[in-house]
């Protein structure tokens, strides 16, 4: 990307252990990736990790090389039509992932301009290795399981999953719960894509404990698309626009357009099919919705579009010059088109400007709460995924229909864009801490991300989580939460499995007893999360383990902060610590009312240099 | 997904890795072949899991997947649905 890990304070010098960071070896699990991508370049790159067991799927049109070193295509079913059985990228999707998480260095990278600056990955010198899962017809449970049973095995030690399901199942009937486990077991942990549902309430589905579930944030750089008129009158609309219309050209409501069948009450809405191609052919198209790109097939000729939204926070890539004005810029320009016999217009190519509210969840994130285990929180954390500039297939189309352009890299949105940044910390923070538990990564990123402000977004702790992603201070947290697969052993007793069932999937002689089943609010989770319902008081007792990561004795004091009505006590509130691997445990108590339907707390720990963080959210279930 | 025969890919998982994983997939087909019975043909098993755990994904009906999922062993037994990319 070319401006994400620099606004997440990763510049290109930050201290890396670059020999360590080169034998990590990143599992991709995406559409594939398009080797021959700059991005992929094996320049200075060593033989492949010697603990390194996966293949490369060559074939005539696909080669592996010292950047990427294993790649698969997994398919339990018929082909779809244009879908190539190969590891190799037509889509986009895992080309522009892999990038973000290992990409290399290249310079004046950029979307036919937009967006131009060095692209980067967050680990460039790490291996990539591409398990393909996902076609055009989507991410089947069966090929997601056998790419995990592969990687696993094949020795990856991190993976980035940017796929997730429509609806939240069960913990062991759910493909990326069970992979994820099993990937815990073995000391690899999953970064997962929240989901781009939001934002309505209980939307994420990525839901396990043992895995960090990603939201999307945006960052301070805004893609912005001028409309000028013929009245001399500007608007500034979004979009991703890489053409300049460079001429005025004539302006039509698409009201005023309908085509047979339809009537204006419809085809101001440019529905699929309703507007008339014959009377927008060449001219520049507004309508009273947004859409997507699919929908201008239907426009025939049309120079371009113009479309209007309240929520603007984010760029899409359309196949005409297009922008999303606010309706106020649209209602003036209709007021222009009604004073005037030949209203006309033209669309800019789009520019940057500064988003200082950055970072804000971006509205299609997927929210809490947690639909399986209310009282662990969902997402975990957040980090950007709007408007990211990556790696990108020649063959894939920029806007997601065909159209004249092909470009080697590309500006998209979605938790699947802030999934490999976090994976990319992951590994970062594993480059310093190699024997480190996912959970316990885990926890150094959530405990050291920065608050985000509950003002831009109201869904508080259930859109963003611990908060904003900070990986310069993830390497550094303190204290970290642990966990290991029997305290999520524990857990899943607690929520129900039997004793075959978890025996079964650890392997070992587990058991659910009276003194096993855990309680969810004991699991060492990094967070808090209590559901209340709304005439209930809140009286609940969260047990936790803080471990000592840094070398020497420290003494840390745990701070509350809490609205009114909430009181919260942490007992005891001094910890003690003599060295690296002291564990202490204390117990955090939830007690009062609340009188909003989400209430945000926090407890830190402090020894004065880190600062380990934890939401505590109390909410009204129903 | 579904076939012609009414037969769907289903998730059969069966926890932790078998520690003699050369005979994961004998293991399987005797289980598949005392639920399915004659008509049990080998090429409906999809994938075999055994590398890193234990479990197989193949075509079923549903009453066979019920019938499966009683089976000792079985952790969980859920049809394979499409997810999607984010």
């Amino acid at each position: 990307t070319t401006r994400s890990w620099d606004f997440l304070g990763i510049s290109q010098n930050v201290p890396r252990v670059k020999q360590v960071e080169s034998n990590i070896v990143v599992g991709v699990f995406d559409s594939g990736i398009w080797p021959e991508n700059p991005s992929f370049n094996d320049d200075g790159f060593g033989p492949a990790p010697a603990n390194w067991r996966g293949t490369c799927q060559a074939s005539t049109n696909f080669r592996c090389n010292r950047k990427i070193i294993g790649a698969r295509a997994y398919r339990s079913s018929t082909l779809p039509p244009g879908d190539v059985r190969s590891p190799r990228d037509t889509d986009g999707h895992g080309t522009h992932t892999a990038s973000t998480v290992a990409g290399v260095l290249v310079s004046q990278a950029s979307l036919y301009g937009l967006g131009v600056g060095t692209a980067r990955g967050g680990v460039p010198p790490a291996r990539i290795a591409v398990y393909k899962i996902c076609w055009s017809d989507g991410c089947s449970d069966a090929d997601i399981l056998a790419a995990f049973d592969d990687a696993i095995a094949d020795g990856v030690d991190i993976i980035s999953l940017s796929v997730g399901g429509k609806v939240p199942q069960p913990y062991l009937y759910n493909s990326i719960a069970i992979g994820s486990f099993h990937a815990m077991k073995r000391g690899i942990l999953t970064s997962n894509s929240a989901g781009n549902n939001g934002p309505k309430s209980f939307t994420v589905t990525s839901l396990s404990p043992w895995l960090p579930t990603v939201a999307a944030s945006s960052s301070d750089r805004k893609f912005v698309t001028q409309v000028l008129l013929g009245n001399g009158n500007t608007y500034q609309g979004v979009s991703i626009n890489t053409f300049d219309m460079r001429n005025q050209y004539p302006l039509i409501y698409a009201g005023n357009a309908p085509s047979i069948g339809f009537n204006s009450s419809t085809s101001r809405y440019c529905y699929e099919d309703s507007v008339d191609p014959n009377l927008v052919r060449g001219k520049i198209l507004l309508c009273d919705s947004t859409f997507g790109p699919t929908v201008f097939a239907s426009f025939g000729g049309a120079a371009g579009v113009l479309m209007q939204s309240n929520t603007r926070d984010h760029a899409s890539s359309y196949p005409l010059p297009a922008s999303v004005l606010d309706p106020a810029g649209g209602n003036n320009i209709k007021r222009y088109m009604s004073s005037t016999r030949a209203p006309t217009a033209t669309i800019f190519k789009s520019t940057v400007v500064r988003d200082t509210s950055a970072p804000v969840v971006v509205s299609f994130s997927s929210r809490g709460p947690n639909y399986v285990t209310h009282d662990i929180l969902k997402p975990d954390s957040t980090a950007p995924g709007v408007e990211i500039l990556a790696a990108w297939p020649p063959v894939a189309p920029i806007s997601g229909v065909r159209d004249s352009r092909s470009a080697l890299y590309n500006i998209i949105s979605g938790t699947s864009m802030s999934c490999p940044h976090v994976t990319a910390i992951a590994v970062h923070i594993k480059t310093f801490y190699p024997s480190w538990s996912p959970a316990a990564i885990k926890s150094a990123l959530m405990t050291t991300a920065s608050p985000m402000n509950a003002r831009f977004n109201s869904d508080a702790e259930f859109a963003y989580g611990s908060g904003h992603v900070n990986p310069l201070k993830a390497v550094d947290p303190g204290l970290v939460y642990d966990a290991s697969e029997s305290d999520y052993v524990k857990f899943l007793c607690g929520e129900g499995y039997t004793t075959a069932m978890v025996r079964s999937t650890t392997g070992d002689n587990s058991a659910c007893t009276s003194g096993n089943i855990g309680r969810v609010w004991d699991l060492n989770y990094p967070s808090f999360a209590l559901s209340i319902s709304r005439s209930q008081t809140a009286n609940q007792s969260f047990r936790r383990t803080l471990t000592n990561v840094v070398s020497g004795a420290s003494t840390y004091r745990a701070s509350i902060s809490a609205p009114q009505g909430l009181s919260i006590s942490v007992n005891p509130s001094v910890l003690s610590f003599n060295g690296i691997g002291d564990q202490k445990s204390f117990t955090l108590t939830v007690r009062g009312t609340v009188s909003q339907a989400i209430v945000s707390a926090s407890l830190v720990w402090s020894d004065g240099s880190h600062n380990v963080r934890s939401p505590i959210t109390v909410y009204v279930l129903g | 997904d579904s076939n012609d025969d009414g037969r769907k890919i289903y998730i059969v998982y069966m926890g932790s890795k078998l520690e003699d994983t050369a005979s994961a997939h004998l293991y399987h087909r005797a289980m598949l072949e005392e639920v399915v019975g004659s008509t049990f043909a080998p090429e409906s098993v999809i994938y075999t899991y055994k590398r890193s755990f234990n479990g197989f994904a193949v075509k079923l009906t549903e009453e066979e997947a019920l019938k499966i999922a009683a089976k000792e062993g079985v952790v969980s037994v859920f049809p394979s649905e499409k997810n999607h990319l984010h």
